[in-house]
């Protein structure tokens, strides 16, 4: 059985907000290292991965591994009843059909109980390689989210340029062209505002600002995001968890 | 000219 205690229902609100928009239905496996779920997007552009370690939890108890069919607006929709600071509990039985959540006050004068019913998923996985990128930036997520946001009144994709120089973001569209460049820096009195740039070879790619706009909304769980590209490929952007991560690979639009 | 990739012609069912 699964049962697993978070001490603000906060945490798992804005997880599930920032990854409802691209996923219906999927698997979450729980076994005694925590929970995981590795799902495409419903057009197979992204693939979203979620860890959340069992060190994430203030209680955290799986002895057997147990599969959560779960639809993730389902449970954003029974997590809206939950305040921000109410204790979270999530239990479920083993080959149980319902994931029982129960969302508590602080003073535990108010208790509250949901069963949410779950669905037998026949879902793909995906190995993901190993890969050394080529370029690694580490960045305030919300100047990303900003940024991204802005070039979206002009185009349906941006371009992302990285080199020693810095990191450059440009989009084209019919009213006109935009672009916004960062240079490395490190912000001593704020860290999240460095830019961090790790660089074997200058990389440039281009990706639909949409599915771009749906990845920055986990920018609530985290101060900084960690983006890799290499050209070519699938870029990685990661926020992460205080034990774990949401972590997102997506692929390019490239010239044919 | 561009053209969407889709994750899956990257990473393979293993």
């Amino acid at each position: 059985m699964l049962e697993a205690k978070l001490d603000a229902a906060s945490q798992l609100k804005k997880i599930v907000e920032a990854i409802r928009d691209m996923l219906g239905e999927c698997n979450i496996e729980c076994n005694e290292t925590g929970l995981a779920l590795q799902s495409l997007d419903k057009s197979h552009i992204v693939l979203v991965s979620l860890l959340l370690g069992s060190d994430g939890f203030s209680e955290y108890r799986c002895d057997r591994g147990v599969t959560l069919g779960l639809n993730i607006n389902s449970l954003a929709t029974v997590l809206r009843c939950a305040n921000n600071d109410d204790i979270l509990t999530l239990r479920s039985e083993d080959r149980a059909n319902e994931l029982i959540l129960t969302f508590e006050d602080s003073k535990a004068d108010r208790i509250s109980e949901f069963n949410l019913r779950l669905m037998d998923i026949d879902q793909e996985y995906l190995a993901i390689p190993e890969t050394e990128y080529a370029a690694t930036v580490v960045m305030s997520a919300a100047v990303l989210q900003r940024t991204l946001r802005d070039l979206s009144a002009l185009s349906e994709a941006v371009t992302i340029e990285i080199d020693k120089e810095g990191i450059r973001f440009s989009a084209e569209g019919d009213l006109g062209k935009g672009s916004t460049h960062f240079k490395p820096c490190v912000d001593m009195e704020n860290a999240e505002n460095s830019i961090n740039i790790t660089l074997s070879e200058p990389v440039s790619l281009s990706f639909n600002l949409q599915y771009f706009s749906n990845i920055t909304k986990a920018s609530s769980l985290s101060s900084t995001v960690t983006l890799q590209m290499t050209a070519g490929m699938p870029a990685q952007i990661e926020y992460k968890l205080p034990s774990g991560h949401v972590r997102y690979y997506f692929a390019p639009k490239i010239e044919d | 000219r561009f053209k969407q990739k889709k994750i899956t012609g990257f990473f393979t069912m293993p």
